[in-house]
């Protein structure tokens, strides 16, 4: 562990709580896609299905834990909560995400580290979860004025993987052979999406204008 | 025999 990873994983936290805050207490999903959330609970639900096979650490059980449990509630408020439901924004949320879990399955069946059920479901996640914020990033584009939860949201989910890709760089330079090239390729696009998010989150921030 | 790649990060 190192202190980009532990950063990483904290930030990563936080926006999943933020986001979750948001939803409990406002009772509101405004402005965010249910589309992400259930990529994202994928990309967690194949990712850790080793969570029963492998112990790593308690602190990994527990972040893993925490990342399945706030993933699904997010889903199952915005779902079947009749609340937070009537705020969801049915019509914009278009994103047709299934061709994404599709060609992340198909690509994670020609390319993995090894041929193995959890090794290629492994891959799968982390190609998933590369594109995971499409929908949400669609769905900001096409709604006015997005509330500064849903906005720290996805700065503090676009930061973590980006604290993960110097994670990265550390370990390459202080561990021997640490080499997993689909791991920081699939980080550095993720991180790349978000690009465009950060420069626009960085205006709004610096001019003290709302995020539009 | 090969090293099981464990993967420690979440």
């Amino acid at each position: 562990m190192n202190i980009f990873r532990l950063a990483g994983d904290m930030t990563h936290m936080f926006s999943v709580l933020v986001l979750l805050l948001k939803i409990h207490t406002i009772k509101s999903c405004a402005g965010v896609s249910v589309k992400t959330q259930e990529l994202y609970a994928i990309v967690f639900a194949t990712r850790y299905l080793d969570i029963f096979t492998s112990f790593v650490s308690i602190y990994n059980t527990f972040m893993k834990l925490v990342f399945l449990g706030s993933s699904f509630s997010i889903v199952w408020y915005m779902r079947y909560h009749k609340a937070v439901h009537r705020t969801y924004d049915r019509e914009q949320d278009t994103f047709r995400h299934w061709f994404l879990v599709l060609s992340c399955l198909l690509l994670a069946l020609l390319i993995h580290e090894k041929f193995t059920f959890l090794e290629v479901l492994w891959t799968f996640s982390l190609y998933l979860e590369a594109v995971a914020i499409l929908p949400q990033l669609v769905l900001l584009q096409r709604t006015r004025n997005i509330d500064n939860l849903t906005g720290q949201y996805i700065f503090l989910l676009g930061g973590y993987r980006g604290l993960y890709i110097l994670n990265w760089i550390y370990r390459y330079f202080t561990e021997p052979h640490f080499v997993h090239w689909i791991t920081w390729i699939t980080g550095l696009v993720q991180t790349l999406l978000y690009a465009d998010f950060f420069y626009y989150y960085f205006l709004s921030w610096k001019n003290n204008k709302k995020l539009n | 025999i090969e090293h099981e790649f464990e993967h420690d990060e979440l």
